[in-house]
């Protein structure tokens, strides 16, 4: 529990501030559907 | 300091299309059964740099069946992705391409297709007719019963059948057997096969002229074959059929 904590701790202070509005971009892959997905 | 490798590709960038149009047309010319496929996806691209201007490609892609048969002249941008209801057909492809001074060859390439699953199609539509084998017996009477009533109203060329392409079965609420096949004009007019059908041959590649037949037979309520049979005149090689110099198993 105690590592639990501090790993999700570490990571809440490493997270990087973003800019208001920030949009991730798309990942590369896979890419669009053109058709449809079965 | 070494230059920074450059950033990987993204699926949906101009370069990876290019890539994957050329895949695709790659394997619609070397495909001798069923339908020309489109491309629907591109699920990843990978670039491995041998050297200057020298790269190799892995693409994986997602293809949809089409109408057209893989006989059929009509390019592929013409040709209609087969819709979900009518019982779609993926295909699954891994190439491996080679870049060579910006030019593009396929190295290698293994695909396998399977259709949608049954309950995916009734789900969206219960009374749709599902895919079935084509060496079912209703089937192969229906091809049968299809071609031999083709030969027997044509002032045309006798037709031999060249293979089944699909096969769907409706039992409710009428009980249909829909099926679509390639077939080849052969040396005798229909005339002269009832004659002697064992003298009637395909005709030679140089003289090829393929076609393709839908049919569908009702067998309830009431009995009835609707056949549509349409010849793609003689063909030479072309990039969208170029394997036609080699014949047809």
């Amino acid at each position: 529990a105690v590592a639990k904590r501090a790993v999700a701790e570490a990571a809440q202070h490493d997270k990087v501030p973003r800019p208001v509005g920030f949009v991730p971009p798309p990942p590369p892959c896979p890419g669009r559907i053109r058709h449809f997905k079965i | 300091a070494p230059a920074a490798p450059p950033a990987p590709l993204g699926c949906d960038d101009p370069e990876s299309e290019a890539a994957a149009e050329f895949a695709v047309n790659y394997i619609n010319g070397h495909s001798h059964h069923g339908y020309k496929f489109a491309l629907n996806r591109i699920d990843s691209i990978v670039v491995r740099h041998q050297g200057p201007n020298n790269e190799i490609v892995f693409l994986e892609l997602d293809l949809l069946e089409t109408t057209c048969p893989i006989l059929s002249p009509t390019p592929l941008a013409n040709c209609t992705v087969r819709s979900f209801t009518e019982h779609a057909v993926e295909g699954d492809c891994d190439v491996k391409l080679q870049k060579l001074d910006g030019k593009l060859s396929v190295v290698a390439s293994k695909c396998h297709s399977h259709a949608d699953s049954s309950e995916d199609v009734l789900r969206l539509c219960p009374d749709c007719p599902l895919l079935t084998t084509l060496n079912d017996t209703e089937v192969l009477s229906t091809v049968t019963a299809a071609l031999n009533d083709h030969n027997s109203k044509t002032a045309d060329a006798y037709l031999r059948l060249l293979e089944i392409g699909r096969a769907r079965i409706q039992h409710h609420p009428v009980h249909v057997v829909s099926v679509e096949f390639a077939v080849a004009a052969t040396n005798c007019s229909a005339e002269e096969a009832k004659d002697n059908v064992e003298a009637c041959q395909l005709l030679p590649d140089d003289q090829s002229n393929y076609g393709f037949c839908t049919a569908a037979e009702t067998k309830r309520p009431s009995q009835n074959l609707q056949v549509d049979c349409q010849l793609y005149g003689h063909q030479v090689p072309t990039p969208d059929v170029p394997f036609l110099s080699q014949g047809t198993s």
